[in-house]
């Protein structure tokens, strides 16, 4: 079972 | 004082049909680089990047750095009543809640204004590390969207795969699955037309099909799409604007659990 990943969880704020 | 005219004002109207799916509130920016946007669907799932370069503006004048948060459905709203050929010029006063959108038809007989409010958006900007992809995939705009539009009448997801044999596009659902292979093809007739495929190691990923789907609203800005892959990264599905900029759409990819 593949579950979606978050954008927010590659990518950093800043 | 904000004053952008783009000669060409079908982009910006093709531009806001792309995102408008994806993105409902959004801060376009400007600065003295460009008018830019970036902004994550609701599920924070994708992220789409707009990048329009102020060389490509016939008239470029930002005074200062701006950020104007506009519900994107009202943008496409206003946009819908330009015309294809129209010159739209974006206006906007320092301090002003409002833009304006002015659009001039082609002889100057027709000058039209409509100004919209602007909206407070608090939205995080994101960094995008540079990335060195697995595998860069350029093939037909068009081709892409079809190849989406098929997979998803069988299933909810896609695994693509680029090997030396080329990339294949794999779905599969209750009434059964489907693989579809394109291979590399340069002997075309046209440049738009080639499906180029520049691998560093193969790579596989598995996407939402319903995201990709909403990409290809992009297809009409551009002959062609360019995928790039890295395993553990957001795909990027690139849109060229003409010679000005580009749209780019990362979708995180689904991992096992």
């Amino acid at each position: 079972v593949r579950k979606q990943s978050q954008i927010t969880s590659f990518f950093t704020p800043g | 004082m904000l004053e952008l005219r783009l000669v060409q004002g079908s982009l910006l109207k093709k531009v806001l049909e792309a995102i408008k799916e994806l993105v409902t509130d959004a801060n376009f920016d400007c600065s003295a680089t460009g008018f830019s946007l970036q902004a994550m669907d609701s599920s924070h799932v994708a992220l789409v990047a707009l990048l329009l370069r102020s060389e490509g503006f016939e008239h470029y004048r930002c005074d200062r750095n701006l950020s104007m948060g506009m519900n994107l459905n009202n943008v496409s709203k206003m946009l819908r009543c330009a015309g294809n050929d129209d010159i739209i010029t974006l206006k906007a006063d320092d301090g002003s809640d409002t833009v304006t959108f002015m659009f001039e038809s082609p002889n100057q007989d027709k000058i039209a204004d409509f100004e919209m409010k602007l909206m407070d958006i608090d939205s995080e900007h994101l960094g995008i590390p540079e990335a060195e992809y697995h595998a860069i995939v350029k093939m037909p705009s068009a081709e892409f969207a079809r190849i989406c539009k098929d997979l998803s009448s069988i299933g909810d997801t896609v695994v693509i795969s680029v090997t030396k044999e080329g990339v294949k596009f794999s779905t599969r659902g209750d009434i059964g699955n489907a693989n579809i292979v394109c291979r590399q093809n340069t002997t075309v007739d046209k440049p738009e037309e080639a499906t180029i495929i520049e691998m560093q190691e193969p790579v596989s990923l598995t996407f939402a099909l319903r995201y990709m789907n909403s990409f290809t609203k992009a297809t009409p800005l551009s002959n062609t799409v360019t995928i790039s892959l890295s395993s553990e990264l957001p795909v990027v599905v690139e849109y060229k604007v003409a010679d000005m900029g580009y749209i780019r759409f990362y979708l995180a990819p689904k991992i096992e659990d």
